[in-house]
């Protein structure tokens, strides 16, 4: 079973 | 104050018609040297940037960073308006509630004036880092949307796999499988039907088939995709504009 990854994990918020 | 004359109505409408269905509120950034936007999907899945410089613009001018909280729902029923071949000109104050939309024929026989009023939209904007690709595809826009369409009828979930001479796109549902395998060639007379592979390493990725069929829109815009991948990071998907691009980033699905 694949997951979903997030963006939060790669990119951080400014 | 920024007045920024698009020669043809058509390319806002591709430009907002390429991404308004998978973002819906988006502040558009105006700077001296052009317009820029970013925004996340809900899911935190997919992030959209856009970069439209002065010159894809037959006027602009923008004396000071103004920036336009826009629905793209409520800009597309606007941009709807207009003809495709009009002039288009986005026209807005230092600090606007509104911007509005002039759309003149050639023959300035019709003036049409629309105001759509502005929003104040909260969003992260995240910061990119400079990712290290592996593996860079260059693809003919509509080879990549019929891969997409084809392979998105029989999963949600799309394996993209590049070695050192093939492209191998492939999917598992429920119904069945498939497989796309495209091999890097030049097209002489139309450059833009080539394929091309740059590869440092092999590598495989799989993505969200829903989030690849919003990126595909983007094909409005170009008639080339450049797909650079990486393990372990968002693949970004580019659509280049005379003078910009809207780019796509799409995070992975991993094996848990």
């Amino acid at each position: 079973k694949m997951k979903q990854s997030s963006l939060l994990s790669f990119f951080s918020k400014s | 104050m920024l007045e920024a004359k698009f020669e043809e109505a058509s390319l806002f409408k591709r430009i907002i018609d390429g991404f308004k269905d998978c973002v819906q509120l988006v502040n558009f950034q105006c700077k001296q040297d052009g317009i820029i936007a970013q925004a996340v999907d809900d899911s935190r899945v997919l992030l959209v940037s856009l970069e439209i410089g002065v010159e894809a613009f037959q006027e602009y001018r923008c004396d000071h960073p103004i920036t336009l909280g826009i629905d793209l729902a409520s800009l597309s029923k606007i941009l709807r308006c207009g003809n495709n071949n009009d002039t288009l000109t986005l026209i807005a104050e230092d600090t606007p509630d509104s911007v509005m939309l002039l759309f003149e024929d050639t023959k300035k026989d019709r003036i049409a004036e629309f105001n759509l009023k502005l929003m104040d939209i909260d969003a992260d904007f995240l910061k990119i880092e400079e990712l290290v690709y592996e593996s860079t595809l260059n693809l003919p826009a509509t080879e990549f949307v019929r891969v997409v369409r084809e392979l998105g009828q029989l999963s949600d979930s799309l394996n993209i796999t590049v070695t050192k001479e093939t492209i191998k796109f492939a999917c598992d549902g429920d119904i069945g499988s498939g497989t796309i395998i495209l091999r890097p060639f030049i097209n002489m007379e139309n450059p833009s039907e080539s394929i091309k592979l740059e590869m440092d390493q092999p590598v495989e990725l799989t993505f969200g088939a829903k989030y690849l069929a919003d990126i595909v829109k983007g094909s409005a815009l170009s008639d080339k995709v450049a797909i650079r991948l990486s393990s372990e990071a968002p693949a970004l998907f580019q659509f280049d504009l005379k003078a910009g691009f809207l780019q796509f980033f799409l995070a992975p699905k991993f094996n848990d």
